[in-house]
């Protein structure tokens, strides 16, 4: 999981 | 965004959509959890804060608008579900069969949030929590099905459209840990935990409902 967790999903 | 992807959430979309229609058609809320339609509405508050945070720095793409348009559908079809049963069809509304204690779940949830978590910041948490407390929401409504033994047709379409949504998204991670190396241990188990619950439910829809007859437990 990179550092910026990004939340793309629903 | 992938095929998985979009299919899951046109079907969590439909899920919706046949929820209401049934509430309108019916004009009847009896067979639904009020429990679990509040512990939905706590998922999507509690995981789309970032609606209120600034949109400015971001890179503003085609996914993110996506994205934004199907949280305000969610937090707001969920909110007027619950003004449905509690107000416009409260007389049709039976708490005697819906008796799941959903304090435990909440407190079992924030628990697990509060432990394991990516990172230790309120959104951080809340967002975990909603995940934690997505994979368990059903419960209440499971619950009330086993009381009362039987549902309406249309209903275990919702429940099954609900649940099926969800088994899409472990082939959507399948597919994003191959083509992108996407990994999210917490969304992973809890989608499956999601998606296990189902199972019983999912075995009599097919038993059942798919051929016609009444949706019955055995």
């Amino acid at each position: 999981r990179d550092e910026k967790n990004v939340k793309d999903e629903l | 965004m992938n095929v998985f992807r979009i299919s899951a959430d046109l079907l969590h979309l439909l899920s919706i959509f046949i929820l209401l229609l049934k509430m309108q058609k019916t004009r009847s809320v009896a067979g639904i959890s009020f429990k679990t339609q509040l512990l939905y509405t706590i998922v999507f508050i509690a995981r789309y804060l970032d609606l209120f945070e600034s949109h400015a720095e971001k890179s503003f793409e085609l996914v993110t608008l996506y994205n934004i348009v199907m949280k305000i559908i969610f937090i707001s079809s969920s909110v007027y579900t619950l003004y449905l049963m509690k107000k416009k069809f409260r007389a049709t509304y039976d708490p005697n069969t819906d008796t799941f204690r959903i304090e435990y779940l909440l407190a079992l949830c924030l628990f697990l949030a509060l432990m394991f978590n990516y990172r230790f910041t309120v959104m951080e948490v809340l967002w975990t929590f909603s995940i934690y407390l997505e994979a368990v929401a059903i419960l209440p409504q499971l619950f009330m099905l086993s009381r009362t033994g039987e549902a309406e047709t249309i209903t275990t379409h919702y429940l099954f459209a609900l649940g099926f949504y969800r088994a899409i998204y472990l082939l959507n991670w399948i597919w994003r840990f191959h083509m992108e190396d996407y990994v999210d241990w917490i969304v992973w188990i809890s989608g499956a935990v999601q998606t296990a619950l189902y199972s019983d439910f999912f075995y009599i829809y097919y038993k059942k409902v798919l051929h016609g007859e009444k949706f019955v437990l055995p």
